[in-house]
């Protein structure tokens, strides 16, 4: 299972349509203070279901749409599309390519698709269960999280362990 | 489940082992344990680190950098144990002196003939050891936007200082 | 000691909208403000921070860099007030970009006429702008050592790498 | 008021005794993860009467004395003295040169000089009061406080304020 494209619109501070390919094994992200380089980090944690707004640095899951600048009004919709190939069939699924969305609207109402598909979050879940990239993943680490995993906060660690076993 | 967990916990202690004397040294020692190993699925899970031929101690009296190193080591062993198809680190090496951001890149290189890997970094050394670079910048006040960069282009012309990056 | 209080009050928010700009750009906006001000001895402070002529945020949603020089700002306004006679920041400057790294040490230098600093850290643009260097190093295992480093010298020797430094 | 030296001997990973001069405006402290840095910012909290253990990333307060390694025995005392040119006169005394020094003995037994002098903790902290640098200081910063300020544990932003006003 590959990760080839993440498309992010209106999510965070990337209020234009932007699309990043994941061709290579290890992906640099570089860029001064507060460009917008762990906000692509939670469109992948937000895309892959995540529900806690604590793990998105936000007060309310609104917050993760654009709310515009000086010059330019918010959006009405955050919308994060992340792509894989599915080429060792880790994924329970016949699908070659896998394409997972997730959208918000202003009013509150979001929706999930699979391969172009409405489905529910429970559907995402249950077709990561395998992968370990899940909510509670272990393979998304932030500078942060060091102190959280070492002292153990609400048994950081046993969650993550569970998603290994 | 009781032996599924107990044969998993097993074998992550054996991973978290191997890669903990890999980021620091082969002598160094670790280990994770179950607080009350009669009951697994409930257990606290404790861990010890003693770095450089110290005395035991509590995680607390590591440094920084050795803080980050554990922690990492951990999250390698249940990466090992069950590969996920891709990992991210965001700003993970910024503790780390040269000797060991060479250390952590390595091991991340070892790791990506399994998955991908993407890692936010602000060190040069980590720059220039990943294979492909994505620049983000602020397209106008507020706004991001994001564009491929090639490192070794623009690591003689200093070109790079326009997504501020280098 | 109320009076003395709100006094001081107003000149520490003074001092942190001048620090701030400067470390950020000068449209950048931020506030401190007490939550009850009939009650100024018990009240919480507020901070505001609006980066980049962002909407109104709450500190929550700043980046790693931007929360540091929010807080750093604040610490040099306490400072501006009643200069100590020396300042210390431990690997503060870990999560800047290099544009904040010159920034933050141009500060450090306006600073450093009234009082001492010293400054902990792996940053090679910090380490070439102190006045003198002081490499710590583990002597046998476990046990530290200390001796001055110039760096001038060992900067295009590459000597440095004995304290593990550069 | 200028910081001259700093004398720590038995103190966290110092065995041997270590004297750091400060005769410069800037000083950089540099070396390898774990060698020993952050070790000498405790001993300047300590000497100036720190009593949080958490401050000083201890659980118990014995667990300052260098607590030896596989070829050496542990210390019996930790011992700390910081010297202070008081050129302004900012510190209400008539000396010229101004040392602190703080002894922890393993059987608990703790001593506080002044020039030379056994004191009690009160007439350091009433010495440094005027200063800024007693504990709950503003004037010493690591990178992990910084959240701490930011959410306020513990009225943080409060009791640094009330130092500086
Ligand atoms: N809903 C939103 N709409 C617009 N901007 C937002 C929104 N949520 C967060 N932001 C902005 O995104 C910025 C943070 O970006 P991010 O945390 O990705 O920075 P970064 O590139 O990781 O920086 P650093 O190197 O300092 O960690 C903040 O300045 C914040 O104002
Ligand atoms: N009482 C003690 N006796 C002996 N060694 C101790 C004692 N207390 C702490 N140490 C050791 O000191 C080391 C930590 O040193 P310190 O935190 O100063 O490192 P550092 O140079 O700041 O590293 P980093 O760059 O990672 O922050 C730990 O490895 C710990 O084992
Ligand atoms: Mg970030
Ligand atoms: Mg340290």
């Amino acid at each position: 299972m590959k990760l080839t494209t993440l498309e992010i619109k209106g999510f965070k501070s990337f209020a234009n349509d932007t699309v990043v390919h994941f061709n290579e094994r290890v992906t640099g992200i570089v860029g001064p203070n507060g460009s917008g380089k762990s906000n692509i980090i939670d469109a992948i944690r937000w895309v892959l279901g995540e529900q806690k707004t604590s793990e998105l640095r936000l007060d309310s899951m609104s917050s993760v749409i654009f709310n515009g600048t000086k010059k330019r009004k918010g959006a009405n919709i955050a919308r994060v599309a992340i792509t894989f190939d599915n080429d060792r069939g880790l994924l329970p699924t016949e699908f070659q390519t896998l394409t997972i969305s997730r959208t918000l609207y202003r009013t509150g109402q979001s929706e999930y698709k699979i391969n172009g598909v409405t489905c529910r979050l429970k559907d995402i879940n249950s077709l990561l269960i395998e992968t370990g990239i899940g909510s509670d993943t272990y393979a998304i680490i932030a500078l942060g999280m060091v102190d959280d995993i070492l002292s153990d906060r609400d048994q950081a660690r046993r969650r993550m362990m569970e998603q290994a076993a | 489940a009781k032996e599924r967990f107990v044969t998993a916990f097993e074998q992550i202690r054996a991973h978290f082992v191997d890669v903990f004397r890999s980021l620091f040294t082969e002598e160094d020692f670790c280990d994770i344990f179950l607080e009350n190993p009669e009951d697994p699925l409930e257990s606290p899970i404790q861990i010890v680190a003693r770095p450089k031929g110290k005395r035991p101690q509590t995680l607390q009296q590591l440094s920084g950098g050795e803080k980050t190193l554990t922690a990492t080591a951990l999250l390698f062993s249940f990466y090992l144990l069950k590969p996920a198809p891709f990992c991210i680190f965001d700003e993970v090496d910024a503790p780390l002196d040269d000797a060991n951001i060479e250390k952590f890149n390595k091991i991340i290189k070892n790791f990506s003939l399994n998955s991908q890997f993407i890692v936010v970094t602000h060190n040069k050394g980590t720059m220039a050891s990943v294979d492909v670079i994505y620049g983000v910048y602020m397209d106008e006040p507020g706004v991001s936007g994001l564009s491929p960069v090639d490192f070794r282009k623009f690591k003689h012309s200093g070109m790079i200082e326009t997504v501020g990056a280098s």
